[in-house]
């Protein structure tokens, strides 16, 4: 029997937003310690990580490893059948070919449950190893997105290229060359609004704005977005799901041939 | 020309 009760439905909804563009089908890997989902595009070229802890959960039973194959397009029209405020619960059978979704309502006055075929996926899974990373970037989330939005009509890659004093998104095509610099913030009100650079080198990489933007829907997620560069390794961007979990998006970046 | 590499050259596959 599985079933996991979440007070706090939104962030299923959003964390289903976040994916469903990069993604048509995953599987859900439930365990007692949570559930995780890892995918590739079709493309191969990003690799996607989220991750749910149990704890996170108002509720949480898995008392045996499951998978759940799900069709991401179904799922996303299912939750959309929830309100913001909806308490949500996935409800599976051991060994069973479907998946159940049951939305309350806060006052109770109105329950819902929506069921689901669960596929076989034959997925595989890549190993991320721990890696330290020459630059880790924190910045707003919303001027991540919009950084990558506005740079996008340039070119199809951006470049980022990070330095003590800040860091450059650049993007240059037909029409001209745009380049956005943000410095670390000296102080601020709040801690959302900051730009803060942690650097071992100064790192240059460039990546594909198409992957970008589609990583960018997970803005609804979190405040705060981090990226972590290293010469000629993925860039990993990060967006915490409450503080219960994370969706990580892996990119692999241009390189010369 | 710089080329788009897939996530498979980088991670290993378990």
């Amino acid at each position: 029997m599985f079933e996991a009760r979440l007070v706090q439905g939104n962030l299923l909804k959003k964390v289903l937003e976040s994916l469903k563009d990069l993604l048509t089908e995953a599987s859900w890997d439930c365990a007692d310690t949570g559930i995780q989902l890892q995918a590739m595009d079709n493309s191969h070229v990003s690799l996607v990580s989220v991750q749910l802890r149990a704890d996170g959960f108002d509720k949480f039973r898995c008392d045996r490893q499951l998978s759940m194959g799900m069709n991401l397009t179904s799922m996303s029209k299912i939750l959309r059948c929830a309100a913001n405020d909806d308490i949500i619960t996935i409800k599976a059978q051991d060994q069973a070919d479907n998946v159940t979704f049951v939305f309350e309502s806060p006052n109770q006055e109105k329950v819902a449950d929506y069921e689901m075929k669960l596929m076989n996926l034959d997925q595989e899974h890549l190993g991320i190893p721990e890696t330290d990373y020459a630059a880790v970037i924190k910045l707003p989330a919303a001027e991540f997105q919009r950084i990558i939005k506005d740079l996008s009509q340039f070119g199809e890659s951006v470049v980022i290229s990070c330095t003590k004093e800040g860091v450059k998104f650049s993007a240059a095509g037909d029409i001209g060359v745009g380049n956005i610099k943000l410095a670390q913030t000296a102080s601020v009100d709040k801690e959302e609004e900051a730009v803060t650079i942690e650097m071992q080198e100064p790192v240059t990489l460039t990546f594909a704005c198409r992957y970008l933007n589609m990583f960018t829907k997970a803005t609804c997620l979190a405040p705060q977005v981090t990226l972590s560069m290293s010469p000629e390794v993925p860039l990993v961007v990060e967006y915490k799901i409450g503080d219960m979990g994370h969706v990580r998006y892996y990119l692999a970046p241009k390189i010369e041939d | 020309e710089q080329a788009q590499k897939p996530i498979t050259q980088f991670f290993s596959q378990q």
